[in-house]
């Protein structure tokens, strides 16, 4: 990695190879300065396990949104925020995925709370608090607090 | 700082008052289609001094405010409340827990509010950066900022990161 | 409606509004020609059921796919394709709305032939074919035509 | 024309040769992430004639070639070809059952192919169009397409509707 890379970006580069190979259960990926001189700045490049080196591109629908996962993960582990909302990042994730990602999110949550909307099943099991939230006939919203095994059989899960 | 609860009336589609209280962990937010969860964030987002309606699904800060309904009259003001345990001191401010709030009225005026009081926006804009909540592209992650996280021009990306340094 | 719209537009438009409340269990869209005098063009106007007329980007996730869907059926209504290959249009669409999706299709399939990628319960329940698709480890991709039922058992649906 | 089968051999990961029959209705592909789902229905639009690489995500059409992996070596060839059901005669061409093929070499070297015999581009663009499958912007709708079908300049979509009159 060139040593144009502050020291920010190279414990998120350090840590986004770690997250990528979790939630991919093997591969690799790593950040690396772009290949244009003229605008500085950073590529992803990213391989999962068993596959050869292609472009971002390339990647599947849910592997490219795993990938922005490992990215996102390993930014909020070198530069923690108090809380992040996630909207409904799992909706291209399959369902062994979902339980990946789920898992990463859990180890973060000692320095970050995590809000995060969603329709999966998957996603909903590994919560440890659920809202619902409905619109009635007026077009006005309102909130549930569900406790967490009704809520589980409420979703079929 | 350690978010506790969240007070919303008047935002979107949150006509009546609705108080949620977060937990630590993960949250889940669920419901049918068009229920109003993307609302519940974007009212968080809103009150930590978002000032582009853009990021809001709005044109103009107006249409944050409850536009009525088929069979309800619209509102003349929003406001987000967040209470936020500060005891970790994360928010550069003497005190142990924080509310951290804002209104909007049909005229445009606006007010951001700590704790009760009025502040500028510029207050609360160092209050908050003081925390890593201020303008934080990492905080509010949508479907397409997925892609957008993938996708961003390489010196975008560059100075996306390095605003978290 | 504008005279500007040919007889096609005007079919598809008639088509939208029905598909539209199908698929929304009320409210009501049509297409209208742009205000923009200079850009000769159609915009759409969408109004779930119980809320206000509202610009498109007003609508949430679900809704806008949802109203994508009923323009798109509505222009294989008009004018039919033989087949028409889906790929994951349904991953922002909750259950009851999955349910709609599928039986809107259902009315097409005399004419044409759809091919719908899923990771979607709702939507796997309404087929009458399954394939699944599975990657070796040395990155290659094989079909397995599998039954309905035990395709339905695999699901856990 | 009424899809029956799709028999692939070197297309993107489908290195050997796969064979798949279409029925009547709805038919579900399902499977795991990256396992190939999105990269059938391209081989589809592919034989179809598809002249944007960009619209099956390759830069340039030899990586539309099995590239090989981390322990396959890569293929020379890919191929597809699409039988069909021309009963009803959508295609303009006297006979009932129609081979529909395309293969590219990684020379660059392509070819379409009509029950077995080579055409040239616009044969086949010529042939499609009477089924309404030629360059058919509503044939094939990918996750984006969705937002794509309500965010287009209103006069990309008058041009899009229009090309289906
Ligand atoms: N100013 C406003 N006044 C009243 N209602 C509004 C206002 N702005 C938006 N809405 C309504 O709020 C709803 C938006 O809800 P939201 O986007 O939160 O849905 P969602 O629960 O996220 O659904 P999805 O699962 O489809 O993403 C829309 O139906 C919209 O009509
Ligand atoms: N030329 C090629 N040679 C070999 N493999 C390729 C080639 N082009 C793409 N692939 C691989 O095929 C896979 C793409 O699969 P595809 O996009 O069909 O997944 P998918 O089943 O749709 O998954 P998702 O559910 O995530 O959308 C990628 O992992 C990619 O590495
Ligand atoms: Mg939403
Ligand atoms: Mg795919």
């Amino acid at each position: 990695i060139a040593e144009q890379f502050s020291t920010t970006l190279q414990a998120v580069d350090h840590e986004f190879g770690i997250f990528f190979q979790r939630l991919f259960n093997g591969g690799e990926a790593r950040l690396r300065t772009s290949v244009d001189p003229e605008e500085a700045g950073i590529d992803i490049v990213a391989r999962p396990p068993g596959k050869r080196i292609g472009s971002l591109t390339q990647l599947s629908g849910g592997e490219r949104a795993l990938t922005a996962v490992a990215l996102l993960l390993a930014i909020l582990r070198v530069r923690p925020a108090p809380f992040c909302v996630l909207d409904e990042v799992d909706a291209a994730l399959d369902e062994r995925n979902v339980g990946r990602f789920t898992e990463a999110l859990r180890e973060l949550t000692d320095r970050t709370q995590f809000i995060v909307i969603t329709h999966n099943r998957g996603t909903i099991e590994a919560a440890d608090t659920m809202y619902g939230v409905s619109m009635d006939e007026g077009g006005v919203s309102k909130v549930i607090s569900m406790k967490l095994s009704e809520a589980r059989r409420a979703a079929g899960a | 700082a350690v978010l506790r609860t969240a007070t919303i009336v008047g935002f979107k589609s949150f006509m009546n008052k609705t108080t949620i209280e977060f937990a630590p962990g993960i949250t889940a937010i669920i419901g049918p289609n068009g229920s109003g969860k993307s609302v519940l964030g974007e009212s968080i987002r809103w009150v930590l001094a978002e000032t582009n309606p853009r990021h809001l699904r709005a044109k103009k800060s107006e249409e944050l405010i409850f536009g009525g309904s088929e069979t309800r009259r619209s509102l003349g003001m929003a406001e987000v409340v967040l209470h936020v345990d500060n005891s970790s001191q994360r928010l550069p401010i003497d005190f142990t827990e924080v509310e951290i709030g804002r209104r909007i009225y049909r005229d445009g005026a606006s007010e951001y509010l700590v704790n009760g009081a009025r502040v500028r926006l510029r207050d609360m804009e160092e209050l908050l950066a003081g925390a890593n909540l201020a303008d934080n592209p990492f905080t509010f992650i949508g479907q397409g900022l997925v892609d957008q996280v993938l996708a961003l021009r390489p010196s975008d990306r560059r100075l996306v990161i390095e605003e978290a340094a």
